[in-house]
């Protein structure tokens, strides 16, 4: 061996580029787990003291990894929210004017885009990618269906996944399952510990439940859901209907009604109310359901994706009232298809904003869903909703701080109500077909 | 960008014999109907069930 090292001549030549980027690559990400997994025991052995300080017994809390092929952990290791924020700022900045209508052009040609739809005819009305992304359409070029029980697709899009809820698990379809307490939040935890003051809103994010009092089911008929009982079971969580409207409750505002910046809109508030076929507000509640809670009913979901090119404000698919806004300040997986498919709880992990509300039959939720590309999430009735931001972060740390000073579990939403948006409905009333909001580039 | 909507509708009653009932889910009647099918393309406005 030592002849033939010391015989052997010795010729350097130069490696391949490619061969060299790989292994730093390859060598970044070996580090940047090892230092992850380092942060993530660290936080475990803080949390374990934690509970040990509180006299709890140390438990090992569950933790939302993702679990996918080698693209999704590949996925989590890049700075999403980051990279969608750059994307936001770089498509707010203006294009040169007589490049626009070639850009839109280019960018309808590459994602299918309808341009005889549009509502403004001169592309160059738009100054840059993020405005003609929230585009509108021309008046009468989505007719509603005219059947008033139909459920309308709140808009343009695909069908990725329907079906019924079984046992609070959306139906296993090609490997992927959701559990509908991960998605939607369980009931409201403890009030003051989710108490926090977003900074620029008078917005007090206390919801809590007082009990109704009993009278108030006293005067409903008798096949009325009693106030304090469970209208559905899901997942083992009872949705009953104080603890999703907070009904009663004085104190729960939002910022746009205390400033009248929303017009008090009785004429859809009555529309509304008729489609829920209420009774008059003064012989019973709102809330409480008519004779039609005789029927059996289930928990259906349906999940429509929207691909780039489609028109991205969505609609209210039925006439309902909006009771409670949750902002879950997630992480912000791109939603395609494919990572839908590969992505198990993908919808449980990204950014989204869970409006539960009430229709004529019961139950009735809406979750837009954000992704990398278009992360920002608007709903026009409310303007203190931030998402992809750097408040919201900052809210959501607080949350939890506060969560952990009072010892309650962090939920892993923040939460605001509409109660003030109508006395009488008790929430934010929306017409069948009304837009609701939009999907933002960024 | 994706919507996720999950609502209660009714479900619907099992047709009784004499109605020709032949044991399927979508044979009830009176409950919530889906009229789409997976990977379809949809509008916004267009029904995707009803009741």
């Amino acid at each position: 061996l030592r002849h033939a090292l010391g015989a052997t001549k010795i010729e350097w030549k130069p490696i391949p580029i490619g061969l060299g980027i790989a292994f730093l690559g390859g060598f970044q990400f070996y580090r940047t787990q090892a230092r992850e997994k380092e942060r993530r025991e660290a936080e475990d052995a803080q949390r374990a003291e934690d509970d040990i300080k509180n006299g709890d017994r140390p438990q090992k809390r569950p933790r939302i990894r993702p679990s996918g092929p080698w693209q999704v952990q590949i996925m989590s290791t890049l700075p999403l929210k980051a990279l969608s924020r750059i994307w936001g700022r770089f498509n707010e900045l203006d294009i040169p004017y007589y490049l626009r209508v070639p850009g839109f052009k280019l960018y309808g040609f590459i994602f299918g885009v309808n341009f005889s739809e549009v509502s403004e005819p001169d592309l160059h009305v738009y100054p840059n990618l993020a405005s003609f992304f929230y585009r509108t359409l021309k008046p009468g070029v989505r007719p509603l269906d005219p059947n008033p029980n139909a459920v309308l697709s709140p808009a343009d899009g695909k069908i990725i996944q329907f079906g019924t809820i079984e046992h609070g698990e959306v139906e296993q379809v090609k490997g992927v399952t959701y559990s509908l307490d991960a998605l939607l939040g369980g009931t409201s935890p403890d009030p003051e510990a989710q108490r926090v003051e977003l900074a620029s809103s008078n917005i007090s994010l206390s919801p809590d439940s007082p009990k109704p009092s009993p009278d108030r089911t006293a005067n409903g008929p008798e096949e009325v859901v009693r106030a304090d009982e469970e209208f559905a079971r899901v997942n083992g969580i009872s949705y009953t209907l104080p603890n999703l409207f907070s009904g009663g409750r004085e104190q729960a505002n939002t910022a746009k009604s205390e400033d009248q910046s929303v017009p008090s809109r009785p004429s859809s508030e009555a529309e509304v109310r008729a489609d829920l076929a209420l009774p008059t507000a003064a012989s019973q509640p709102w809330w409480s359901p008519v004779p039609s809670t005789k029927t059996p009913t289930a928990l259906y979901y349906i999940v429509v994706y929207l691909a780039p090119g489609d028109y991205h404000r969505f609609h209210s698919p039925v006439s309902w009232v909006v009771g409670t806004r949750r902002h879950f300040a997630g992480e912000l997986y791109s939603v395609s298809p494919y990572l839908q498919r590969t992505l198990p709880g993908l919808f449980t992990l990204n950014e989204r904003v869970v409006l539960l509300g009430k229709w004529r039959w019961g139950f009735f939720s809406f979750t837009p869903v954000g992704a990398t590309n278009v992360g920002s999430i608007k709903i026009n009735f409310d303007r203190e909703l931030r998402t992809n931001s750097l408040n919201t972060d900052t809210a959501a740390d607080r949350a939890a701080q506060v969560a952990k000073e009072k010892g309650q579990p962090y939920s892993g939403f923040a939460e605001a109500t509409y109660a003030a948006a109508s006395k009488v409905l008790n929430g934010h009333p929306l017409k069948r077909g009304e837009e609701m909001g939009g999907f933002q580039l960024g | 960008s994706t919507i996720v909507l999950v609502f209660e509708a009714p479900k619907g009653r099992r047709p009784s014999f004499d109605e020709g009932f032949m044991g399927g889910p979508e044979d009830r009647k009176g409950g919530f109907r889906w009229n789409v099918s997976t990977g379809q393309k949809v509008k916004y406005g267009e029904s995707l069930g009803f009741v």
